[in-house]
């Protein structure tokens, strides 16, 4: 799965997902990627957010929505994507999956929970385009 | 902001993440465009085989997409799921945001959308997805996503029947396992 984020110089945003899903899916079955709030999410005066991993888990807990609420409440993109994904650890402790969030103002951090390594993609004026590594 | 424009995207995906970033920076690109575009890149170079046509089939062995882009200016959203035979996914979803009222349309009836607005019938299959799924069938269809079904999942392939509530056995989610190459 990819879930993008984009905010432009005026500070309008988008989000997008693409994917083909899980391997082996019983056929029918869709994840998260095409879940507004779920597989990723914006809000105009706030930031974004895209997760990535079991999307049967994340439709259920909506983690690009929470953490754009928790960026709304003043956390950092980092902090938000870390409670959001705690949201799902308490449900489901095994849970695997990662997020990544971005707020209005260029800041931006991911969080992930049982991949080995989680690794996003970052395209800004300061860096050009590299990776950022999180630590699960 | 100087950190804007800005494009953050899963995984290390970073030709998705150079297009998104040059329509931005560069070409005079709405960030819709950017997004749209920059997954796109992905459904073409079918990233780590979990984007786009050719990967992750399912039981049957068929591949099927699932997309969403988001306007963050109008919070309106357009997407599909369990789409067939499109390769296109995030551009579709796109036409669902632009040209309906609607936020979701899935399975053969949002291919049958694709292709009335000028989209390709094309076979998603891919002789690597061939063999992933002809592995798996050898492998006793290990891992699957089944439970209180009878045949044991965990050993035997399917067609299940459900087993009663009241059964030894009954279990909760056991998942299958996801990583860096299979995901949503």
């Amino acid at each position: 799965t990819i879930g993008m984020i984009a905010i432009d110089k005026d500070g309008k945003i988008s989000c997008g997902t693409s994917t083909n899903g899980a391997r082996n899916k019983i056929p029918g079955r869709v994840g998260d990627s095409p879940i507004p709030g779920s597989g990723c999410y914006v809000d105009r005066n706030v930031g974004g957010a895209a997760a990535t991993g079991d999307g049967d888990v994340m439709m259920r807990l909506l983690p690009a929505l929470i953490s754009v609420e928790k960026m709304r409440d003043g956390y950092s993109p980092e902090e938000a994507s870390r409670m959001s994904l705690q949201r799902i650890i308490d449900y489901y402790p095994n849970f695997e999956g990662a997020i990544v969030s971005a707020s209005l103002d260029g800041r931006h951090g991911g969080a992930c929970n049982g991949f080995t390594t989680f690794q996003y993609s970052l395209a800004d004026s300061e860096n050009g385009v590299t990776t950022v590594d999180v630590s699960c | 902001n100087p950190s804007l424009p800005l494009v953050i995207n899963t995984w290390h995906f970073t030709n998705a993440t150079a297009r998104a970033w040059a329509l931005l920076s560069e070409e005079g690109g709405s960030v819709l465009d950017a997004v749209e575009q920059g997954c796109a890149v992905c459904e073409r170079e079918q990233c780590d085989f979990t984007v786009g046509y050719g990967g992750s089939p399912d039981e049957n062995g068929e591949t099927t997409l699932d997309a969403l882009i988001m306007d963050g200016a109008t919070h309106d959203v357009g997407a599909v799921a369990a789409l067939r035979q499109v390769k296109d996914a995030i551009s579709v979803a796109r036409h669902v945001l632009q040209y309906t009222e609607h936020t979701l349309l899935v399975g053969s009836q949002a291919t049958e959308f694709a292709v009335s607005m000028g989209f390709k019938l094309e076979n998603l299959t891919t002789p690597k997805s061939q063999e992933m799924h002809r592995s798996w069938k050898e492998q006793n269809c290990q891992p699957n996503f089944w439970k209180n079904v009878v045949p044991d999942p965990s050993t035997s392939c399917g067609p299940y029947a459900p087993v009663s509530s009241m059964a030894s056995g009954w279990t909760n989610d056991q998942r299958a396992s996801f990583d860096r190459y299979n995901h949503d």
